[in-house]
């Protein structure tokens, strides 16, 4: 049984790669159902994440918001800051794609705070990034100039050219 | 296929095509 959680996991990775994103959904929620029923949490941290990496290139953005969200609350029950990081900067990510600024600012500025915590400077510069063009999209000029301009210290720091 | 279309901020473009290619590993 175990091994077949894991086979679906990786059936699921396969047709996401493949731009399959049906057939990566039911693969992942095959695998989420038999990580439940071991009680491994990390497993089904990986597969609310990977569900709402499928749901995104369905344009389901709704949906891939629900699923970061666990995926989000099982890496703080596992105390795991970078995969917390990394679901505080998806569901920013998505809530920029809903158009609701105010809700990506604040999972940006969740991600930012980590980030920093970890000394994790590229991760810094992306929440920089998106919190910047949040703003702008809010008319908020002020904290869009701020955020811009640490955005551009970073890349300096870091040789991002881009 | 219309809303992806919509997508406009760079931040998210490049969040996205990144993504594109990330999956959780077994």
């Amino acid at each position: 049984r175990a091994a077949q959680g894991r086979t679906h996991g990786n059936l699921g990775n396969t047709y996401y790669l493949l731009g399959n994103f049906r057939r990566a959904v039911a693969s992942h929620e095959q695998r989420l159902l038999i990580a439940k029923e071991f009680g491994d949490r990390a497993a089904q941290r990986r597969a609310y994440c990977n569900l709402g990496n499928a749901f995104i290139f369905l344009g389901e953005f709704e949906v891939a918001a629900e699923h970061y969200k666990k995926a989000l609350q099982l890496a703080r029950q596992l105390k795991d800051r970078a995969v917390e990081a990394q679901a505080c900067y998806s569901l920013g990510n998505t809530y920029t794609l809903l158009h609701d600024y105010e809700r990506a600012i604040d999972y940006h500025l969740k991600h930012l705070i980590i980030a920093q915590d970890l000394n994790d400077r590229i991760g810094e510069g992306r929440a920089c990034w998106s919190l910047g063009n949040a703003h702008t999209a809010l008319g908020n000029h002020d904290q869009a100039m701020h955020f811009a301009e640490k955005h551009l210290e970073i890349s300096k720091e870091t040789g991002d050219r881009g | 296929k219309s809303r992806m279309h919509a997508i406009q901020v760079d931040s998210v473009q490049r969040w996205m095509e990144d993504l594109r290619h990330m999956t959780e590993v077994e």
